[in-house]
């Protein structure tokens, strides 16, 4: 599964998902990315979010989604509410994967459970990331 | 004028070290190197966060390395279903296809959604009719065939359960 998040010189988010779903996949199954709210979300207010992983659990944790909320509700900033979601949350159903989230300052923040997440960042400010592992 | 940045994914899993050749990893990193370049230079050059996003997901589904567009792994019946969504942090739209063979980007067909239909979601035959009314491109099957997807295919094919791409190990089944 692939994604992204991005925000924009005036700082409007926006993010974006796209997948093949799983090997073998019957009964025309589809996983979180198209559902909006559990594996893509944004909002202006809060945050953007892309997440790659078991589609099923993402969709069960409403994952995207509830990052803005503890964004939103709890006043947390878009690292700690991702955190949560990703290394709590979702590993409390078995949940394995990751996401890429932005705030509307341009904050980056790339978190995953499993072994690797292919990902990479860039920011105005000249930071650039490529990674696999952790 | 503002920061801005751009962050993308490629995929998460059990992603085997073993298995990732200096050759595959080098052609991995620029693929990522290649899409996360594509939505910087929309962003540089004073675009939007909608149109940077796109331009960096088209990206990653024309490599054939990430399961999405060219190189999406394969259904029980040996075919391929695409889903994508996007969504815009200004206005709260968002435009979302499931389930969708034959359309090169489906990214590009879930954006046509948000900014040309009045739904949120289409899926299968419907979803390719109103790409095909909206002119996307399309590809035949063979396009968004890959050896490697087919291989891990076919140590699976005969279980009863789906595999998350990175989870299946060439010298191990699955399941």
């Amino acid at each position: 599964t692939v994604g992204a998040v991005a925000c924009d010189a005036n700082g409007n988010l926006a993010a974006a998902t796209s997948t093949g779903g799983m090997t073998n996949k019957n009964f025309n199954r589809i996983g979180d990315t198209p559902v909006i709210g559990s594996g893509t979300y944004a909002n202006n207010q809060t945050c953007a979010i892309s997440c790659t992983g078991h589609g099923e659990l993402f969709l069960r944790a409403v994952a995207a989604y509830d990052v803005s909320c503890l964004m939103e509700y709890k006043g947390m900033n878009l690292q700690q509410a991702m955190e949560i979601v990703t290394l709590d949350k979702l590993v409390k159903i078995n949940g394995e994967g990751g996401m890429i989230g932005v705030d509307g300052n341009a904050n980056t923040a790339m978190i995953f459970n499993s072994e690797g997440m292919y990902r990479a960042m860039q920011h105005s400010r000249g930071e650039k990331q490529i990674a696999i592992y952790k | 004028m503002g920061d801005f940045s751009i962050a993308i994914h490629g995929g998460a899993g059990t992603i085997l070290k073993k298995d990732l050749t200096p050759e595959l990893e080098a052609a991995y990193t620029k693929g990522l190197a290649d899409a996360v370049a594509s939505g910087y230079e929309v962003l540089s050059k004073g675009g939007n966060a909608i149109d940077a996003v796109t331009a960096a997901v088209i990206s990653l589904e024309d490599c054939i390395l990430f399961n999405a567009g060219k190189g999406s792994v394969f259904t029980k019946t040996g075919g391929h279903e695409m889903d994508a969504a996007i969504m815009n942090g200004i206005s709260l739209e968002a435009g979302a296809v499931a389930g969708v063979s034959s359309v090169k980007n489906p990214v590009l067909l879930a954006k046509t959604i948000m900014e040309k239909s009045e739904h949120v979601m289409l899926s299968g035959d419907g979803a390719l009719q109103f790409a095909k009314q909206q002119q996307l491109q399309l590809e035949a099957e063979d396009y968004f065939f890959s050896q490697f997807r087919y291989d891990q295919w076919q140590l699976v094919k005969n279980e009863n359960s789906a595999a998350l791409d990175h989870n299946i190990q060439l010298e191990k089944k699955f399941g």
